[in-house]
């Protein structure tokens, strides 16, 4: 559906894309280590979306991939702040965020 | 305001009171907390009460205290999930829920 190319055009824009809700303190936690690293994401707040689209890309994120945040780099899909949490112990993060041009 | 009469009545009810929004992963870690260690926390979903009292009772917690989960324990408060995460460290949550009886 055309909700779905949205999410894909806004994910492939830029180097790191976060869609997240504003009160929710799993994205301000995902949101921090971004910006503690030097990295400046683009954050869509989907809660704060004047027009329809941010209600419909939340539920739509929720109905594809489970939760939000969902993190984006270099267009392709990372996941949950879990999985980005576990791709930077595991020291696959930075080596995404320079390919992608972020770091 | 009744409201906060309301939340003090229910907090003082029972020995593990959380206030709680069902769709929230800050949330679901204190109630995992509480559970893992054998306590039978009670859990209000406020964004699944079918009266208004459920909204009305997570703005009015929201501007009392900042922010959800809310935690009671013997009726008194404890705080968010960081304030109990930080107590459980230090050794001082078994006492207080011994104290109220949850252990
Ligand atoms: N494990 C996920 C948890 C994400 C999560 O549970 N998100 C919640 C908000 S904190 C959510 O999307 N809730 C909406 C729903 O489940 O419908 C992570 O690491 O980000
Ligand atoms: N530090 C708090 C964070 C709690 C928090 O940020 N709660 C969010 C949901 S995850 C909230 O209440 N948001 C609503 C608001 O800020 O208005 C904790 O440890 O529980
Ligand atoms: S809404 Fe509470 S952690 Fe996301």
């Amino acid at each position: 559906p055309a909700i779905v190319e949205r999410i894909g055009r806004l994910a492939a824009a830029n180097a790191v894309v976060i869609f997240s809700i504003s009160t929710c303190s799993m994205c301000h936690a995902v949101k921090k280590l971004f910006r503690n690293m030097g990295v400046n994401p683009t954050v869509y707040e989907l809660d704060e979306d004047p027009s329809r689209s941010g209600r419909e890309m939340e539920r739509a994120l929720i109905g594809l991939i489970g939760a939000i945040p969902v993190v984006f780099i270099g267009g392709k899909l990372v996941g949950d702040t879990d999985r980005v949490m576990a791709c930077h112990i595991s020291g696959t993060l930075v080596p995404l965020l320079k390919d992608a041009g972020a770091l």
